[in-house]
Order: C-alpha cells, then structure tokens, then sequence
C-alpha cells in the first residue's frame, strides 16, 4: 500500500488504493477467473477524470511563478495520462476476450499508475504550497540577523514590531502544515521547534534589552550580554532551521528524525 | 482547491471501474 504524504492526499486516495490492493489479491490468487464485463464506460470516465486533472494542472501551472512547479508538472501529467491509455488499451482487449490474464494485468497496472501519478501531480502542487512556507521561515530566520546590530530602544521597538508579526505568521503556516502531515515524528518536529519559537521570541527580546541597557550605562558587562544574546539568536535560528528542513522531508524520508 | 477536485474525481471514477472490474470476479468491500 502506498503511504501518503498529507491526510488530504490520504483521504482522497486512501479508499480507491485500498481497492485496487483487493484487485490485485484477486488477481494473483486466480480467483478473477469470471468474464470481465464491458469497462469501456467507467474507463472512459477515467479518461475524462484524467484529462480535466490534467487541463487544471497545466492553467495552475501555467499561471505560477514557481519554476520548481513548472518543472515537475509535466513528468506528472505523462505518468497519469499513460496509466489512462493503459485502461483504455485493457478495456479494449477485454471486450474482445472478456477472460484475458495480460489485459487483466493491464487493468491493474493501469489503475495503479493513475494512483500513482495522480498521487505525484497532488504532491508537486503540495511542495510548492510547502515552499510557500519555507519562504516564510527564510525570511524569519533573515530577519533573526538582524537582532544583532540592534543598539539602541528605539531600533528593539522597530525589530520587535517586525519581528512578531512575521514570528506569528510562520507560526500559524507551521502549525496548520504539522496537522496536514500524515508522519507523526515530523508533524511532532515542526510543533515542538515552533512551540521553542513561541517560548525564546521574549527571551531574546529580554537578552537585546539587557544589551541595549549595557551599552547605555556605558558598556561593562557588554561581553556577557551579547553572548547570552548571541545564544538565543543561534538557538532560534536552529529551530527556524529545523523547521525549514523538516516542511521539506516526505514520507520517504521516515528515518530523517529517528 | 480545483486541484483537489480535480484529483477527487479521478479517485471516485478509478474506484467505480475498479468496482465494476472487481464485481465481476468477487463483491469488493
């Protein structure tokens, strides 16, 4: 059984994979020995299902600006639309000789690799919403840099006022991304780094207080202040790391975490 | 969301061929 990346794919897929497994188990325990009736109709509808997947993705992937996206479409649409002539093709043999074994495996292979592609196309169009988010969290973690040439009140105002908005929408993305991922131990690892995100933005803006108070009296302590502050930056900055690779693992990935 | 739909109506006419193939052979679940 295919294991599927996000619980929409899942539960779009999920119940026709499980289908076609009771197919195949037929099939390869020679219980399929029955006439096969005339699947020219419903294979059409596939035909049809196929072709409007298709047209959407190609107008979607035709009005996007992500390269990445455009680029991996077309090996999609081939993998799906060769699984629909293979259904025609079967549909065919089997009207002429209803017990054909090869035009049965035909049928089977050729429901597979709708599933399979239409999986595929489903999961180019998430990695490009996946990549919307890891922009995002890039732009977090850019931003992060920028705590570190604060000096004065009025530029920790300025910082913190851009900070927390950006902080809270990373949050939101990540968060409802965790409850879409199918793999418990990477939706686990986006909701802890994010929760430690939540926890330390006060910690670094009490740590850039403390240094901009120091070089304010003067300067001593200066050295102390700017480590401690340094640490929460590099600490924050792993989590928005971790965060960013984690959004970009697939289920093959399983033992990414582990 | 078109995208889903889309992929929503592959699935249900996948299933019905697969259902009709299966029918004729053994009642699928």
């Amino acid at each position: 059984m295919p294991v599927f990346h996000t619980k929409t794919i899942e539960a779009i897929l999920d119940p026709v994979a499980q289908q076609v497994s009771q197919l195949v188990i037929l099939h390869e325990e020679a219980q399929d020995g029955n006439a096969m009736p005339d699947l020219s109709n419903p294979v059409m509808a596939v035909s049809a299902a196929v072709q409007n997947l298709v047209k959407v993705g190609k107008d979607t992937a035709n009005s996007t600006d992500d390269k990445i996206l455009k680029q991996e479409m077309p090996p999609a649409f081939t993998g799906v639309e060769e699984s629909s002539n293979k259904l025609a093709e079967a549909a065919m043999e089997l009207k002429r000789d209803p017990y054909s074994s090869p035009a049965r495996k035909k049928l089977i292979d050729g429901a597979r690799g709708i599933l399979s592609g239409t999986s595929d196309l489903l999961l180019c169009f998430d990695q490009s919403e996946v990549r919307k988010i890891v922009r995002v969290a890039k732009g977090v973690l850019e931003y992060l840099a920028v705590s570190e040439v604060v000096e004065c009140l009025e530029d920790l105002v300025t910082f913190v006022k851009n900070l927390s908005p950006g902080m809270a929408n990373m949050a939101n993305k990540v968060t409802s991304r965790s409850k879409e991922l199918t793999h418990t131990a990477h939706a686990n690892g986006l909701i802890n780094h994010t929760e430690n995100l939540k926890r330390t933005t006060p910690v670094l803006v009490s740590s850039m207080k403390i240094f901009v108070t120091v070089l304010k009296k003067g300067g001593a302590g200066r050295d102390e202040a700017q480590q401690n502050r340094n640490y929460i930056i590099g600490c924050m900055s792993h989590d928005v790391n971790e965060i960013i690779r984690i959004l970009q693992l697939t289920s093959a990935d399983d033992d990414e975490l582990s | 969301e078109q995208i889903l739909e889309a992929a929503k109506a592959i699935a249900a006419a996948t299933s019905a061929l697969v259902k009709a193939a299966g029918y004729a052979q053994r009642e699928l679940v």
